[in-house]
């Protein structure tokens, strides 16, 4: 068993992070896309990783689903799984690439980078 | 994806079989599936290298990604008539032979990679311009350049030259989103045609386009005259739906009327 500290924090096993915002570096290159997009060749998406477990902090912007699901979760852990670290929050890009045809196009692509994570 | 790429329908989902298909397998899987096709199958689009875009593409794209990144797009876009994107087709026009007087230049481009489904915006020719000395000189009146259909002589958009002030080549823009916009609407073929005049009025007559520094000859990719179209989505568009839409629009993908009975089967199977 592992032992508790007076704050009664658990040693001896890497607690699960909270649902926040991670690094996730996009390279197109290594995607094999840099065959067609000229600009960017690589950008920040950011990921969402962590636990949505109780209490959900107001930060993380949970549904009203959420909470119940997290509530029921927390009461029965192997009945139900908590609610889902997502994206709440994302951003466009601008992306300058060659179509089909051979003409370089312009486009601002929706939802390409995570602003904020949430749980769902 | 990873569903498609980790396990393939005709894959065994033994143990055996999923270490088989590692990530390194499901990397190149998903090379082939998303990028090579527009190579291989089309056998039309030419390598990236080949391609060079022209400068005007390249400040557009500067621009937007450097608002965007200051937090600046939504007024940026007011400015680009709130279009999401911006297309562009190099003239694949020809001139006739190059020591013979132009009077007339037709513009030709193929637009049948744009999406029906967009919403056209706004639509410009681009022309470089490059006046001879010996000519800016002798001529002291204003040149007018004029822009018509090819199909009908209707005049669409003119412009004076100020030959006497500007010293250096420039671009100029001649607005064409009207008949753009009408072509659109009857669904005229995948080529778009514009021609062009140059015009003195004392006395009136049409001007060799030599001396304007608009023939073709020797015009290198970067100094062809483009059309540029402003679209914005009608709905939100994948990343890949544009590749699709074009090799639907190529006649790579057939539509579900054309693909006939005999699909249908291997269409649900898919499914």
């Amino acid at each position: 068993a592992a032992s508790k500290t007076r704050h009664g924090k658990r040693h001896g096993r890497k607690s699960k992070s909270r649902c926040s915002k991670k690094p996730l570096h996009v390279n197109f290159r290594d995607l094999g896309w840099d065959d067609w997009i000229i600009a960017p060749l690589d950008y920040e998406a950011y990921h969402c990783e962590g636990v949505c477990d109780f209490p959900l902090r107001s930060h993380l912007e949970p549904t009203n689903h959420a909470i119940i699901q997290t509530l029921m979760n927390s009461m029965n852990p192997s009945n139900m799984p908590p609610s889902c670290c997502a994206p709440s929050k994302l951003s466009p890009i601008s992306i300058l690439y060659i179509d089909s045809g051979n003409n370089v196009v312009y486009k601002q692509y929706e939802d390409m980078v995570v602003e904020s994570c949430g749980c769902r | 994806f990873q569903t498609l790429v980790i396990f393939p329908p005709a894959a065994p989902k033994s143990s055996k079989a999923a270490k088989m298909f590692n990530s390194q397998e499901a990397s190149k899987y998903f090379k082939e599936f998303y990028a090579r096709p527009s190579q291989d199958r089309y056998n039309k689009a030419a390598p990236k290298d080949l391609i060079e875009p022209h400068d005007y593409m390249l400040s557009i794209y500067k621009t937007f990604s450097t608002a965007e990144k200051l937090g600046l797009n939504a007024s940026f876009f007011r400015s680009s008539k709130a279009a999401n994107t911006i297309a562009s087709f190099v003239d694949s026009g020809q001139d006739d032979l190059p020591l013979s007087p132009l009077r007339r230049q037709q513009y030709l481009f193929d637009v049948s990679t744009l999406s029906e489904k967009a919403e056209v915006l706004g639509a410009e020719l681009r022309i470089y311009t490059k006046a001879s000395g010996n000519f800016r000189i002798s001529e002291t009146e204003p040149v007018d350049i004029q822009l018509l259909s090819c199909h009908d002589q209707q005049l669409l958009d003119s412009k004076t030259l100020d030959l006497q002030g500007s010293h250096r080549p420039r671009w100029e823009v001649l607005d064409v989103w009207e008949i753009f916009k009408e072509r659109q609407h009857l669904s005229q073929g995948k080529h778009f045609c514009l021609e062009l005049r140059a015009m003195l009025d004392n006395p009136e007559r049409e001007l060799d386009l030599h001396l304007l520094g608009l023939h073709r000859h020797g015009r290198p990719q970067q100094k062809k005259a483009i059309l540029v179209v402003f679209t914005r989505s009608k709905k939100k568009q994948t990343l890949f739906s544009e590749r699709r839409e074009g090799r639907a629009l190529l006649g790579l993908e057939k539509s579900p009327k054309e693909r006939g009975p005999g699909t249908k089967a291997s269409r649900r199977r898919r499914t």
